[in-house]
């Protein structure tokens, strides 16, 4: 799965999310990325969110939608409702990670994987990575 | 004047060190950075945000190393089907496509059905007359494929392996 957030100049946020689903996949099966709320939301009031993991936990826990619900109304950090959500989606059993931004500028990745493919750019530069400890 | 922001990714799961050639490392950091590249230049020039998700994500499709576009895993049946969705964050508009094949990029489609139709989420076949309708690029299966998807279902099927433990690069 492949997905990007952004925050443009005019303080405007969206996200896009795309995906071949999983090895072997049967009976139509559709996972979390084409889900508005799973695995791709964006809302100026709060985050831009797209999700790559084990779809159907994403699903079950509204990954996307849950992430942007938790700093407009409890006004979490993006990182501490992300780490949040993430932390459920382990609870259930289901494994993988998010990128957000924010209207404000956050920008945070957060995943209970060993690695995720990543990349972040800002006027101030840009960096990727691959692994964990990166 | 807001300063823009950019984040990507091309899937998460077991990725470690010895896994991965320093080749593969080497092109994976290169695509990457080209989708970072790509969205940039539009947040840069002052372009909106919707924009520069699309522009990222399909460098990331076009790239074979990425479970998206070309190089998307195979079902069961040694087929692929894409799934993509995209939104912006000013009126909550979004569009969504599933189990579609044939569209080159499959957000194109998934922004089509977001800004040509009245619906948020178009599937299979049906999904796939609408982009074709929509003059989106369109390509044969064999553009997606690449030996090594191959290779995962191949071992898939000979081990009876359950779906997440052939590549653990989740989609």
């Amino acid at each position: 799965t492949v997905g990007a957030v952004a925050l443009d100049a005019k303080g405007h946020v969206a996200a896009a999310t795309s995906t071949g689903g999983v090895t072997g996949k049967r009976w139509g099966r559709v996972g979390d990325a084409p889900i508005i709320g799973a695995g791709t939301y964006a809302d100026d009031r709060a985050c831009a969110v797209s999700a790559t993991g084990a779809g159907e936990y994403f699903i079950r826990a509204g990954v996307a939608h849950e992430i942007c619900a938790r700093m407009r109304l409890k006004g979490e950090s993006a990182k501490a409702a992300a780490d949040a959500v993430i932390a459920d989606v382990g609870q259930l059993g289901g494994t993988g990670g998010v990128i957000v931004v924010s209207p404000k500028g956050e920008t945070i990745y957060s995943f209970n994987t060993p690695g995720m493919y990543r990349g972040m750019a800002s006027a101030d530069g840009k960096s990727v990575g691959i692994y964990g400890d990166e | 004047q807001t300063p823009w922001k950019l984040v990507i990714h091309g899937g998460a799961g077991v990725i470690e060190r010895e896994r991965i050639s320093k080749e593969q490392d080497s092109d994976i950091r290169a695509a990457l950075t080209r989708a970072l590249d790509a969205g940039s230049k539009v947040l840069a020039g002052g372009g909106e945000a919707i924009d520069a998700v699309e522009a990222a994500v399909k460098v990331l499709e076009d790239d074979p190393h990425f479970n998206a576009g070309k190089g998307a895993v195979y079902t069961y049946e040694g087929k692929n089907e894409l799934d993509a969705a995209i939104m912006r964050g000013d009126t909550r508009a979004a569009g969504a496509v599933a189990g579609i094949n044939g569209t080159r990029n499959p957000i194109e489609a998934a922004r089509a059905v977001m800004e040509k139709s009245p619906h948020v989420m178009l599937i299979g076949e049906g999904a796939n007359i609408f982009s074709r309708e929509q003059g989106l690029t369109q390509v044969t299966p064999d553009y997606y494929e690449t030996p090594e998807r191959k290779r995962q279902l191949e071992e898939l099927k000979a081990n009876k392996l359950s779906w997440f433990d052939v590549d653990m690069k989740y989609g």
